[in-house]
């Protein structure tokens, strides 16, 4: 007699989140730009077995940003989900995983992101910054002086912009704009780039050649730079470093 | 008011017995939990 077939997976069964784990460690492993993705829900779980022991698990997970670069070292569980008003940046994924007498591989994947939208942060919080395209002048202009400001400023190598990772302006009651980026170390001391920056290459992609940095411009009322940036082969944040500080506090 | 009636019926009937073996029904299958919010 056939035994009867299994009954279907739910999303919150112990199994369909061990497959979601998988998953999520997978999309982060094999992403080079942006941040972590953490799973906030699991969309929806079907099973195709294959043989004995042999099953195709297809996941349509929903994933949220955290504040962990993807080049950092710190593990998923240690890294913050963005919060909602912080203009959260959603990820839809579709996995095809199989799970064969009990380990799990993902055989393929595909993910889609993108920020909430403005309206709804705005009316949660009307004076939150709102992300902003990440070629937008004004943000462009304000990692350009942060990471210039920073070099000039640090004995250790010559930093070069990798990626901007999120940026956002702030209009009122002050005119702010935000921009977190990754940063890699060159084989330049920042007098050898100052020289010469077109000789400056960046060091191996080692993870500890890496480096993240936040910046604050403020354009309006008083102008004002912050810039922090952590390299990931030193354990000990730098410490803020601001610019044209009308207001030191 | 409408809103206070409905309250107090449904506080009543969470007061009725469940009958003896009472399973509640399984949760939805899918999607499941929210772990941090949803968009």
């Amino acid at each position: 007699v056939p035994a009867a077939p299994p009954a279907p997976l739910s999303c919150d069964d112990p199994e369909s989140e061990a497959a979601a784990e998988a998953a999520v460690n997978y999309i982060n492993g094999h992403s080079h730009h942006g941040y972590k993705f953490a799973l906030n829900r699991i969309e929806d779980v079907r099973v195709v077995p294959q043989g004995p022991n042999n099953d195709i698990i297809f996941l349509e997970l929903d994933l949220l940003e955290t504040n962990c670069h993807i080049l950092s070292p710190t593990p998923l569980v240690n890294c913050t989900v963005r919060s909602f008003t912080e203009h959260a940046v959603e990820g839809d994924c579709d996995v095809k995983l199989q799970k064969l007498d009990g380990t799990l591989s993902v055989l393929a994947s595909k993910c889609h992101s993108h920020a909430d939208s403005s309206e709804d942060v705005v009316q949660v919080c009307p004076d939150c910054p709102l992300l902003v395209s990440l070629n937008n002048t004004e943000v462009l202009e304000a990692v350009s002086a942060a990471l210039n400001h920073y070099n000039s400023k640090t004995t250790g190598p010559y930093l070069r912009l990798l990626e901007i990772g999120r940026a956002k302006i702030q209009y009122h009651p002050a005119h702010i704009v935000v921009a977190e980026f990754a940063v890699g170390a060159t084989n330049c001391s920042v007098e050898e780039a100052e020289a010469n920056v077109g000789a400056c290459q960046l060091l191996p992609e080692d993870q500890s050649n890496f480096g993240f940095c936040r910046a604050a411009l403020v354009k309006r009322p008083s102008p004002d730079l912050q810039v922090d940036c952590q390299l990931y082969g030193h354990q000990v944040p730098a410490p803020n470093i601001p610019l044209l500080s009308h207001d030191t506090s | 008011s409408v809103t206070k009636r409905a309250v107090a019926e449904a506080a009543q009937h969470d007061k009725v017995p469940r009958p003896v073996g009472f399973v509640p029904p399984p949760p939805p299958p899918c999607p499941g939990r929210i772990r941090h919010f949803d968009i």
